[in-house]
């Protein structure tokens, strides 16, 4: 599950 | 960075645009919800709180100050411009969008990812997002006669949430260990809750007559 910090989306 | 993240997120900003020509240029905001406005500069200033302590690239960072800078312009001019604001339809918009934050806040303290203040406001932004659009397409319900900006408005909100998904299945099935389930399930609720508006906006658009939501 990708959180906050790996999340590179706007 | 795909074509189809880079296309919806051009499409959101155009959509911005196209918001900002209208309340600026015709300087009324009839049919326009100040609530879902609010809503959005809620979760821009929810979501984009790393810009302080986290750098992704200039792109994402230039990106999340226009989003900011749009959304609090146009809450301004709804509820403070001297001429823009006595075109707000107070009365069409009666949606009771704190019940929304307050849902989003809860569901985003029961389920995240890691139990950290930025990652539950994170969470919570994504949430709030999902559901932000509904004051807007409620009050568009009671407006009678829409007027092109604001179709257009909403129909490339919802053209920018349709990009992401496709956005999603590419990185999926192009990148490992890329799994992002919460994104993903929020999103595809809020594309949902364009599907009825997109059928009368396509329908009305193809028989060339103003749009009208029954």
């Amino acid at each position: 599950q990708m959180s906050r910090e790996g999340h590179d989306e706007l | 960075m795909n074509v189809f993240r880079l296309a919806g997120d051009l499409t959101h900003l155009l959509s911005l645009v196209v918001l900002l020509l209208k309340i600026v240029a015709t300087k009324s905001c009839r049919g326009v919800s100040a609530k879902t406005q609010e809503l959005y500069a809620i979760v821009f200033v929810t979501r984009y709180l790393d810009l302080l302590f986290s750098f992704v690239s200039l792109y994402n960072s230039v990106m999340k100050v226009v989003f900011l800078g749009s959304a609090f312009s146009i809450v301004y001019f709804m509820r403070y411009h001297k001429v823009v604001r006595h075109t707000y339809d107070r009365e069409l918009d009666t949606f009771r969008s704190s019940f929304l934050v307050a849902g989003s806040m809860v569901l985003a303290l029961l389920i995240n990812s890691k139990y950290t203040f930025f990652e539950v406001l994170w969470t919570f932004s994504i949430y709030l997002e999902a559901v932000a659009i509904l004051p807007q397409l409620v009050m568009l319900q009671r407006t009678g006669n829409i007027d092109n900006l604001t179709g257009n408005y909403v129909f490339l909100l919802g053209m920018y949430r349709g990009l992401y998904i496709l956005n999603w299945i590419y990185r999926y099935s192009t990148e490992r260990r890329y799994w992002q389930m919460i994104v993903w399930v929020s999103g595809i609720i809020q594309t949902a809750l364009y599907a009825d508006f997109f059928y009368y906006y396509l329908k009305c658009w193809n028989e060339n007559r103003t749009l009208v939501i029954p």
